[in-house]
């Protein structure tokens, strides 16, 4: 029986992407002939890089699998700038309907919801995935794929054959062996897609035709395990089987022509497996660069990361107090400076400080809000302006100054006419007892004769001329 | 070039074409 994997983890091997060496720069393809029942010709690609070099692509262009479209792998390749192509995953020859999980350039194209059959593509990341994977799997979102087909019988897992536990899981709904059996055990033409060791694309291909010449899939696993190839999947054969150089077939297709058997023809297939020259991932570089030999330039002073899509404004990180945006630091409300770490000079607001403050008399505001009503504020506006509560405070600190100030005065008043009047009885008094030609006798009351010393007394006092 | 249709005829079929493979 054959279940449905909704969720979960299945089995796969992953490999983590592995810069090129320099001189893998090129896809490498060496062409064989080799004896396994008889002579079979083929080809066997190496491609560095893969996230950048290979592509999985939808018949005659994007939109083909959706329109169930087929074209040969010449026409789908050719437009394409295919180095190195070949038929890819299995479809309804009838319909032309793509069959399995189908991620194209980074769009996903199909899914298989789940049915178990052997996977193989790349994540955006670069790792090379191989092998049967769930439903949530095919759909992640962290890192999802960005090229992705079915294939039917996991070839090698990990530098083992993995031919027998691939017929276990990839089955035949009615336990029919018969025909699933067959197909792995017939001669026929043959693709493969895989990766080695060095996590190198490896694309496999070799003519044939079913029953009569060609090679089965253990001998497919076998050839390519002495190539190095660590993980592998089957492709679409028979006469599907197509090698395309540079746009151009340089395979023997075993379907004969319409129009005459005596030639053969290549079939038109559904999606095509393409080795080209570097490309970045995304190809725009996310709108925010431009692509050299598959590595993005990012324009702008701002832009970074390996597709462009990262704002990176410098250390400081506009000092917390900003968005980085790709034309520099976006300053909050109160900052401003290329980093976001400069106050709001005296006067201005706002996001930036673009704002001036609309307070009277020129006086400050609030950095952030813009907003007069505050106690620097309070201490720059007019008398005038103050608020009545502050005003009557005033008023009477005033009055209280005004009659403190009029007793003062009054007491000093006093005082000096105190003071004067002081000075003036002392002066009299000292005018009392002067020698001199005058002096001054207190009259006296006398009702009778004066005494003797009294009459002496008033005649030496009478004689003005005495002295 | 023009190689022209072919007859789709070396089929290589996994599962037989009367019968599609479904969940249990």
């Amino acid at each position: 029986d054959c279940a449905r994997v909704r969720v979960g983890s299945r089995r796969a091997r992953e490999l983590a992407a592995l810069p090129a060496t320099p001189d893998a720069r090129h896809p490498a393809v060496r062409t064989f002939v080799s004896h396994f029942r008889g002579a079979v010709p083929g080809h066997l690609t190496r491609a560095a890089e893969p996230l950048r070099t290979f592509s999985v692509l939808e018949p005659g262009g994007p939109g083909g699998c959706a329109s169930r479209r087929r074209a040969t792998v010449e026409e789908t390749a050719r437009p394409a700038g295919c180095s190195v192509a070949q038929n890819g995953g299995f479809f309804r020859m009838a319909t032309g309907e793509c069959l399995g999980n189908v991620v194209s350039d980074g769009r996903r194209v199909s899914s298989s919801g789940g049915l178990q059959n052997a996977q193989f593509g790349i994540r955006r990341d670069g790792t090379l995935v191989t092998g049967y994977l769930s439903e949530e799997e095919v759909l992640d979102t962290e890192n999802p794929f960005v090229q992705l087909l079915s294939g039917v019988v996991w070839l090698i897992r990990n530098g083992s054959i993995y031919i027998n536990e691939s017929q276990a899981t990839e089955c035949d709904e009615t336990q029919e062996t018969g025909s699933f059996n067959k197909f792995v055990n017939v001669v026929s033409a043959r693709t493969a897609v895989g990766h080695d060791r060095k996590g190198q694309l490896v694309l496999f291909h070799v003519d044939g035709q079913t029953e009569q010449r060609g090679i089965n899939l253990w001998e497919m696993a076998e050839f390519l395990l002495k190539q190095d190839v660590v993980n592998a999947i089957n492709l679409d054969g028979g006469g599907s089987a197509t090698f395309v150089l540079n746009g151009t077939l340089a395979s023997y297709p075993s379907d004969h022509c319409q129009d005459n058997n005596m030639w053969r023809c290549p079939r038109s297939v559904s999606t095509v497996v393409c080795v080209h020259k570097p490309r970045c991932q995304p190809p725009d570089c996310n709108g925010h660069g431009t692509c050299v030999e598959g590595h993005c330039q990012c324009t702008g002073h701002f832009w970074r990361g390996a597709t462009c899509d990262e704002l990176d404004c410098g250390p400081s990180n506009c000092s917390q107090h900003g968005l980085c945006t790709e034309t520099g630091c976006r300053c909050e409300a109160g900052w401003t400076g290329s980093n976001c770490s400069e106050e709001c000079p005296l006067g201005w607001h706002g996001p930036g400080c673009q704002r001036p403050c609309e307070c009277e008399h020129q006086c400050p505001c609030d950095p952030q809000t813009g907003n007069c009503n505050l106690t620097q504020v309070k201490q720059c506006l007019q008398p005038s302006q103050v608020s009545l509560q502050t005003r009557e405070f005033s008023l009477l600190t005033g009055t209280t100054c005004l009659a403190l100030t009029l007793a003062l005065v009054f007491l000093l008043l006093i005082s000096i006419v105190a003071n004067v009047s002081l000075l003036l009885g002392s002066r009299a008094e000292r005018s009392r007892h002067l020698d001199g030609s005058y002096v001054y006798h207190p009259l006296q009351e006398m009702n009778g004769e004066l005494s003797a010393a009294e009459k002496e007394q008033l005649g030496e006092t009478c004689n003005p001329f005495k002295d | 070039l023009g190689w022209g249709p072919s007859l789709d005829d070396d089929l290589l079929l996994p599962y037989p074409r009367a019968r599609a493979r479904s969940a249990r």
